[in-house]
């Protein structure tokens, strides 16, 4: 039994994800 | 150098510890440079989901949710730019399937949520999650699943395609029934002109490949059934459509040839346990096409039967059909005009899409039950061919 409950981790969607992604791929040749 | 003391299994608590700077290095060694067909080959199945999530758990005792978090965004995507590098390799999507899924089914199994517990054992439910909620995440990457499942079913219709007009309609391996070839059949006669066709067999040869890859890469048994499906399904498309626009695939003795290879494709279903799995009905359009090339097409009576036995397909394709129905010898006649008009009246009110070709891009919506592991966490070791001999087994 747990003492405390776990904390939600706000996610963001796929799209978003794929949205911070085309900065990253920028940067790669 | 650190002496290496070997520990007792019992002694880890199934989590690895990275350094935050090790981050990129291990996704970069784990899942955009990791081949499957390798490495991997020899690798538990599922092994880089399993890693992936006991570094997860690390971060997660930690309480570090940065960690947690950035470990999840780079997870999902370098997993995403693999599959843009490589997307049109059966492999590497297939091992990249069974392993998202797999990783799902782990922040499933160690979400603490009591429905995903029932299996565990207690050692298991020790190794729950203790700081964070991830069904955020989950959502995540369950979309991301779906996504690698549609890329899955693409990669290997790209595949099969060029394969079924040829192994399910042109190549005949029934002798001798053909009799006098109908007009416009493009049979090649020369056996050097036959070599680099396809043939029934490659299908099947093709099929058994997917299929002994899928289960090399532990992908869940209930996803196998959906892609086999998925692949039943565009087979019956592509033929159907072939046989409903050439003239010369619509004769009494392509309707055995195509019973034929539809027995093979079903023994195969049986030979690998998925009769179950509803592929075989979503060949229903094609065999019962098959059966209207087959059966006798003049009295009323030959009319009705028609009509009671062909439910899986529309008007206009059983019109079309009987149109281009072609006698293959002096006993066989044409069906006539009159025969069709009392096909048309009978079938008048039948509420139906006036559609004439299926639509071969369908993809039937995939599902991904829960599929917990019976693996201890804490007797999972790494392989110093992926090279991670910077993660620390706690």
């Amino acid at each position: 039994p747990r003492s405390r409950p776990r904390v939600l981790l706000k996610a963001p969607t796929l799209a978003e994800m794929e949205e911070m992604n085309i900065s990253e791929e920028e940067e790669s040749p | 150098h650190p002496v290496n003391i070997p520990r007792r299994e019992k002694d880890f608590q199934g989590m690895l510890e990275y350094k935050k700077e090790d981050e990129l290095k291990l996704v970069k060694n784990l899942i955009l440079e990791l081949k499957p067909r390798g490495v991997a080959v020899n690798l538990i199945p599922g092994l880089p989901a399993y890693i992936l999530f006991m570094c997860l758990r690390h971060a997660d005792y930690n309480n570090d949710d940065q960690k947690v978090r950035t470990l999840l965004t780079s997870t999902i995507n370098s997993i995403k730019k693999i599959l843009k590098k490589r997307g049109d390799d059966f492999e590497t999507v297939s091992f990249w399937l069974a392993n998202t899924c797999r990783f799902l089914h782990c922040l499933k199994q160690y979400s603490g949520d009591e429905a995903f517990m029932k299996h565990n054992t207690q050692r298991q439910n020790e190794h729950s999650l203790s700081n964070f909620d991830l069904a955020e995440y989950r959502q995540v990457i369950s979309d991301l699943a779906i996504q690698i499942y549609q890329q899955l079913i693409k990669c290997m219709e790209n595949i099969l395609q060029p394969m079924i007009v040829s192994g399910m309609l042109e190549h005949e391996t029934i002798q001798g029934v053909s009799g006098v070839k109908p007009t416009g059949l493009r049979k090649r006669t020369s056996s050097i002109a036959d070599e680099g066709t396809y043939t029934l067999d490659s299908i099947l040869r093709q099929l058994g490949a997917f299929h002994s890859t899928m289960c090399q890469h532990g992908t869940d048994p209930e996803l196998i059934k959906q892609v086999v499906k998925q692949q039943f399904y565009i087979i019956g498309a592509v033929t159907l459509n072939n046989l409903l626009l050439r003239k010369d695939m619509c004769s009494w003795s392509k309707g055995m040839q195509i019973r034929y290879n539809v027995s093979q494709l079903e023994e195969w279903l049986r030979d690998k346990g998925l009769m179950t799995c509803g592929a075989k009905e979503t060949l229903e359009p094609l065999i019962q096409a098959a059966q209207l090339l087959q059966v006798k097409k003049k009295t009323d009576e030959d009319a009705e039967a028609i009509c009671s036995m062909c439910l899986a397909l529309t008007t206009a394709q059983i019109v079309k059909v009987l149109n281009l129905y072609t006698p293959v010898n002096e006993f066989e006649e044409r069906v006539s005009v009159s025969f069709i008009r009392t096909i048309q009246t009978r079938l008048r009110d039948r509420c139906e899409s006036p559609q004439l070709l299926m639509d071969t891009k369908m993809i039937y919506p995939v599902t991904f039950p829960f599929s917990p592991s019976s693996l201890a966490l804490e007797t999972i070791q790494i392989p110093s061919s992926l090279n991670l001999a910077f993660l620390t087994r706690v």
